[in-house]
């Protein structure tokens, strides 16, 4: 499971 | 969004505006790490890969690309416009021995192994040393010029408030990401000499900041 939270920030 | 993330990326695009105007006004990069903004470049680049794999919003999208363009536009003006202006010989912290550890620690500590989320991880890791070869040549030269010391002042602040984001949002979303978090303390600490210093120095008006 890749965690994507952190990429919606810059 | 929260007010602290919005200000973090406001204050971080000050910096970054801040030093590309210095630069082009006084048609001189004296002063600046040139390594610092090449690291910083490639932080971008290898974070904002998922402009081509993945949409999040218009304002998402439009900083990293803005992000991107002035990077690389600092980087050109560094190396190559205003090339005779560089101060390469007090730029001498060997990136080396932040690109290899670094990029080692992606491959070990990361989310998933995917190239992706193993660049995302290098860019996490890189962006949180990338200042050192600017705060090393301001130790060794002994000075900054004050227009220096304000980006690297919106620079911290950026940081500092990034860290008030993830409070923020570990307390009304739950979220809680280790590898941003612990980085960007990590990056935040090294900020806190110069802040201690800018505040002492700078702002008490003295034109340039002199280390003791």
């Amino acid at each position: 499971q890749v965690k994507v939270d952190a990429h919606d920030e810059l | 969004m929260n007010i602290f993330r919005l200000l973090g990326d406001m204050c971080h695009l000050v910096a970054i505006i801040i030093l590309f105007l210095k630069i082009w006004r006084s048609k001189s990069c004296a002063g600046i790490s040139g390594k610092s903004q090449v690291l910083f470049a490639l932080v971008f680049t290898t974070r904002y890969l998922d402009l081509f794999t993945s949409f999040i919003s218009v304002y998402n999208t439009v900083m990293k690309v803005v992000f991107l363009v002035l990077a690389y536009a600092t980087v050109y003006l560094i190396y190559l416009r205003f090339r005779s202006t560089y101060n390469s010989e007090s730029d001498s912290f060997r990136v080396e021995f932040l690109l290899v550890p670094v990029a080692g620690l992606s491959f070990l500590e990361n989310y998933a192994f995917a190239p992706l989320e193993i660049l995302w991880t290098f860019s996490i890791y890189l962006e949180s040393v990338a200042i050192l070869p600017q705060l090393f040549m301001i130790t060794k030269t002994g000075e900054a010029e004050s227009i220096t010391t304000h980006y690297l002042f919106f620079l911290g602040l950026y940081r500092a408030l990034y860290l008030a984001n993830w409070v923020w949002r570990y307390h009304t979303e739950g979220f809680f990401d280790q590898i941003a978090v612990v980085s960007g303390v990590v990056q935040t600490i090294f900020y806190c000499d110069f802040f201690y210093l800018y505040f002492t120095k700078v702002l008490r008006g003295s034109g340039k900041m002199t280390l003791p």
